[in-house]
């Protein structure tokens, strides 16, 4: 463990607390991609298929739980609470997303580390997290009204995978053999999809003035 | 030589 990846586990864990923080108190998911929640619990259950089989630390066990926990609950509050379903737009939030998961799937299938079911399982999660907040960032655009909790949900999620990319490096330039070009370039292309959203942000924090995507 | 494997990440 190194201070970037603790740093980016601890942005994504805020991320997650300020999403559920803003629907479970305001009972509101407005300018909440149902779609996004939707891939991200894609990508976790994916990806933690091994959560009882391969023990690491406690830490990694509890961070997990916290994840999986979160992104199903999530999305359990945005389809069947009686309150909050009420307030997502889902008019707005019309992306394909199923869409992703195929491409992702068969890339996962060609371009992997270890053709075993689990490392497969694992790719795909690895590519689909990379593409998951397209439909977040598309509705963005549409309802162009972020409000603070929103922009801060997004920046956060953006911010994780950027500090992932730190630990990446520290941990190529102090750890043997640690190679690993497809976690890297897939976790440079999800930082990258955020860059024009990081753009506006910083430029809306400088200017103090409310956050707008240009259409 | 131990080859660090990735999935000890989140």
């Amino acid at each position: 463990m190194n201070i970037f990846r603790l740093a980016g586990d601890m942005t994504h864990l805020f991320s997650v607390l300020v999403l559920l923080l803003k629907i479970h108190t305001i009972k509101s998911c407005a300018g909440i991609s149902l779609k996004t929640q939707e891939l991200y619990a894609i990508v976790f259950a994916t990806r933690y298929l091994d959560i009882f089989t391969n023990y690491i630390s406690l830490y990694n066990t509890i961070m997990k739980l916290i994840f999986l926990g979160s992104s199903f609950s999530i999305v359990w509050y945005m389809r069947r609470h009686k309150i909050v379903r009420r307030s997502y737009d889902k008019d707005q939030d019309t992306f394909r997303h199923y869409f992703l998961m195929l491409p992702c799937l068969i890339l996962a299938l060609i371009i992997n580390e270890k053709f075993t079911f689990r490392e497969v399982m694992w790719t795909f999660s690895l590519y689909l997290e990379a593409v998951a907040i397209l439909p977040q960032l598309v509705l963005l655009q549409r309802t162009r009204n972020i409000d603070n909790l929103t922009g801060q949900y997004v920046f956060l999620l953006g911010a994780y995978r950027a500090f992932y990319i730190l630990n990446w490096i520290y941990r190529y330039f102090t750890e043997e053999h640690f190679v690993h070009w497809i976690t890297w370039i897939s976790g440079l292309v999800q930082t990258l999809l955020y860059a024009d959203f990081f753009y506006y942000y910083f430029q809306s924090w400088k200017n103090n003035v409310k956050l707008e995507l240009p259409a | 030589k131990v080859i660090v494997n990735i999935h000890d990440e989140l």
